[in-house]
């Protein structure tokens, strides 16, 4: 029965989408069956797996119900990734938010839409928008458990209670299970004050749910994007990939000990 | 007449507040009244102000068209920001987007509840939330200029075609008079290959519409906002304010030519 993560914060640039790919992509290495679904208009995730995001089949068309989510599936060439897979975004979600309101049981489509596919992967990991919009909605409808990325920044943390309050609510009407699989430092930085202050107040609120693994700031995993690869592919031996790695053996033994 | 400049960008985490809020308080300085307003739900640039975001006259209840943009108003006590005014946002705004989707004219809410305040001020600023949403359309069609912030990495690179499209679309069914008002590098570092990389990009496609400041990546920048201070209240001499100052009066320069 795969587990499905959203990764999700409406903040902006707190590192959602290096997140979601470069976890996908050592779980795929670990030898887990992943899919990775980006849901964000940007299309990130798929520009940083190379992967083209003007196809017809994408994201937009499975939430529309035009296609089932398995006609969307992207497979990978590369020998690492053969056990990662991707439903791909593209620009028109923009728009999205605005005809899915309409349906009935709008939050739910997502969730409807992967039902056929959980058994299928050990994984199925979800990149959010920054918004708390129907997209966003949607994930942590689907998702059994929220992975929160956290930038060692003030103005990232003063959103985190808006994110708490939105998980909340849907656990309270939409997923009773949705729960948090963890809060992950990113961009972290220990020569500086600001990052250490940060990164102490997360763990005095969430104490054991911080992942143990902090991302430090990495160059390597900025450029990795511009190459279509995940930083394994690009700098397995870079900081950024070795803090990666130890987040998705974190996930796995968090999840397989029960 | 004063000049309604729009900083916008879907991309998250690029500085669009740290710019808004920075700028504003800079055209303040210089003499010029200037009007910040915070349409984000995020409302980063209210509380980067010290300004609490949970009051019951901010742009929410402006564009629900239950108070007018003045009763919305807040002013600063500092002597160094009695020129700057503020309309704050509020979380609740996240839901507005779809309540205005009803409204007839729907782009145009924001532009008709300012109407009334251009010719008050010398300059008014909108700070946007990372998406192409409807409110993101409302002030590009307020809007008579776009500052567009972008950090000097891929990822945010990637969103431009998309945020020029929009721009494009706005201008010719909404606002025609709407033209960008510059292209602004945020986190360059000089000693990076990918910054420079980026920045000789942006360069060759937007040529002189790229600002001639760059803001560097300047940890005072981030931690003015958890002291509630722009940065000319919290460091006036680091780099990152320095680098404020020289866009704000690049601003004054190109538009008090003319
Ligand atoms: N640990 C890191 N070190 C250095 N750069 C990073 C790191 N993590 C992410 N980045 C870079 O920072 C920028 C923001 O990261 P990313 O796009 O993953 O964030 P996001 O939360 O997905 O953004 P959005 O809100 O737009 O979806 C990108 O240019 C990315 O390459
Ligand atoms: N030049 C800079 N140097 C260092 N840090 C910066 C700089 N500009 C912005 N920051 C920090 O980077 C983070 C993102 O900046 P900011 O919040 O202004 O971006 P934004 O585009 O408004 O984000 P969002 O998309 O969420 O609205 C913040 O923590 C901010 O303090
Ligand atoms: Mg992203
Ligand atoms: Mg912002």
């Amino acid at each position: 029965m795969g587990k499905v993560i959203a990764v999700a914060n409406q903040k902006g640039g707190v590192g959602k989408t290096t997140t979601a790919v470069n976890v996908a992509a050592y779980l795929a290495t670990f030898g887990k069956l992943t899919l990775l679904i980006d849901i964000d208009p940007q299309s990130n995730a798929t520009s940083s797996l190379g992967v083209e995001p003007n196809s017809e089949k994408t994201i937009y068309e499975v939430l529309l119900g035009k296609i089932s989510a398995k006609d969307a599936i992207v497979s990978f060439t590369d020998p690492y990734l053969n056990l990662l897979e991707l439903i791909p975004a593209k620009i028109e979600l923009v728009g999205s938010e605005y005809e899915l309101i309409e349906f009935q049981g709008r939050e739910r489509i997502l969730r409807g839409a992967i039902e056929s596919l959980r058994n299928k992967y050990d994984y199925i990991l979800i990149d959010c928008p920054p918004s708390l919009g129907l997209l966003t909605v949607n994930a942590l409808t689907a998702a059994d458990s929220v992975l929160i990325p956290v930038q060692c920044e003030y103005l990232p943390l003063e959103g985190l209670g808006q994110l708490l309050n939105t998980i909340k609510i849907v656990k309270e009407r939409l997923n009773p299970k949705l729960d948090i699989e963890g809060v992950l430092l990113t961009m972290y930085d220990s020569r500086l004050r600001l990052s250490n202050e940060v990164a102490d107040e997360i763990k005095r609120y969430f104490r054991d749910r911080v992942f143990e693994a902090k991302i430090p700031r990495n160059i390597k995993l900025s450029e990795a994007p511009s190459h279509g690869k995940p930083i394994l592919l690009y700098d397995a031996k870079s900081p950024g990939a070795i803090s990666y790695a130890m987040v998705a053996e974190e996930i796995i033994r968090r999840n397989e000990k029960i």
